[in-house]
């Protein structure tokens, strides 16, 4: 068991106990900058824990989450590196210090604990929430269709059976109405990216509708230049994009309910990998991912620090 | 615990809408368990798709009556779980 997050096996993939315990310790190490907010609860009863890194108060607020498909392992895992990093980079990166000392950043490393913790146990495939479906012998539903923005939709399924159920309602899902509620509560919240894996893009809305987003033009060429951060490391190849038109049509989604709450700056990632290893991505791969996605993060919140709204 | 020995994922590149529409109706065959990791939509895009060991004959036999090229992604989805469990367990270690 590490005794301190410098211990902490950045380049292995871990369990849910091992995730929390990180959190637990990267607070007590750094409890001037962390702490951790639990903002609900799973189905299951499992804390819905969220990191804060704050230097002052009314700040403001950017959002990152990882994890809300369970199986995509290197998103949790790559939230615990970005974790470390913000805390390690404080006071010494002083792009990052500046915007620590004007925002709030908030990251929910283990956004559907439900789901991981099965990953973990029975069914490592698995992606969604894990909630029984009433009339169903088929459990769980899709997060990523289940907020309330063109709820019901095309590209979101109404049989409980498939890997993109969208739920019975809009924001059914303990998991996705803890954000909601966040979200709302907050009320300041600037930039919000929500994390997934493995197809190399970086998305912005809509993907419920054709229609552009209102800052379809600055949201491009925002993820152009992320991407191109992104890219300068280890020349991993990114597409962006709309979610409709770089991916496919899907209602229900994270960032278009985000973007229509007000929050400009709405970006969904898929990080590696392509071609391989699909959800499966080794082990050793989770630094080079996590280090690349890092460079857009900061091109993101820099923006958003540099274009306030 | 779920085991998978034998599943493969494939990755198929259709050549044209007419393969993506046969590749949608592929995806609503629920007998045959498949898990698109990415889904069929543009034949721009390659779809990746999870193939249980008991489908994957009937899969490979439709893709090649419809021309449709594919290779294998992951040759034993099984494989690459035991690497990544030998790996957790060496870190726990």
């Amino acid at each position: 068991i590490p005794r301190s997050t410098d211990d902490f096996v950045y380049t292995a993939y871990h369990d849910l106990n091992s995730i929390y315990s990180f959190m637990d310790m990267l607070v007590a190490e750094n409890s001037n900058l962390v702490s951790k907010i639990v903002i609900g609860q799973s189905y299951e009863n499992r804390p819905l824990n969220v990191l804060k890194f704050s230097t002052g108060a009314n700040r403001p607020g950017i959002w990152f989450d990882t994890g809300i498909h369970s199986r995509e392992w290197v998103t949790q895992a790559s939230g615990i590196w970005f974790a470390k990093k913000i805390v390690t980079d404080y006071g010494r990166d002083p792009v990052l210090t500046d915007i620590l000392n004007n925002y709030d950043i908030f990251l929910e490393i283990v956004t559907n604990p439900d789901g991981f913790a099965y990953t973990h146990s029975r069914d490592r495939m698995w992606r969604k929430t894990r909630k029984p479906n009433s009339g169903s012998s088929c459990v769980g539903v899709d997060p990523n269709r289940n907020w309330d923005a063109g709820f019901g939709g095309g590209g979101s399924s109404s049989n409980p059976c498939t890997e993109t159920y969208r739920g019975p309602s809009a924001h059914s899902e303990p998991e996705v109405k803890a954000i909601v509620d966040f979200v709302k509560s907050h009320g300041k919240l600037k930039a919000f990216v929500s994390i997934h894996s493995y197809s190399q893009m970086l998305l912005y809305p809509y993907g419920y509708t054709s229609t552009p987003a209102k800052d379809k033009a600055e949201l491009h060429e925002l993820a152009k230049k992320a991407i191109a951060s992104l890219q300068s490391l280890y020349n991993t190849r990114y597409t962006y994009g709309s979610i409709i038109t770089t991916i496919y049509q899907a209602s229900g989604g994270t960032i278009d309910w985000t973007y229509n709450q007000g929050i400009k700056y709405s970006y969904t990632f898929e990080l590696r990998d392509t071609g391989r290893y699909g959800f499966l991505l080794p082990a050793d791969q989770i630094i080079p991912t996590a280090e690349e996605t890092w460079l857009a993060l900061m091109a993101i919140m820099e923006h958003t620090r540099n274009n306030p709204y | 615990k779920k085991t998978f020995e034998g599943d493969q994922v494939l990755r198929i590149t259709a050549k044209n809408e007419a393969q993506i529409f046969l590749l949608k109706e592929l995806s609503e065959q629920e007998h045959l368990g498949l898990d698109f990791w990415r889904e069929p939509v543009h034949e721009s895009l390659p779809v990746d798709v999870y193939v249980p060991f008991h489908s994957l004959q009937a899969v490979r036999v439709f893709l090649r009556y419809n021309q449709i090229q594919y290779n294998v992604m992951i040759m034993d989805v099984q494989d690459l779980l035991d690497d990544e469990e030998r790996e957790m367990v060496k870190y726990r270690t």
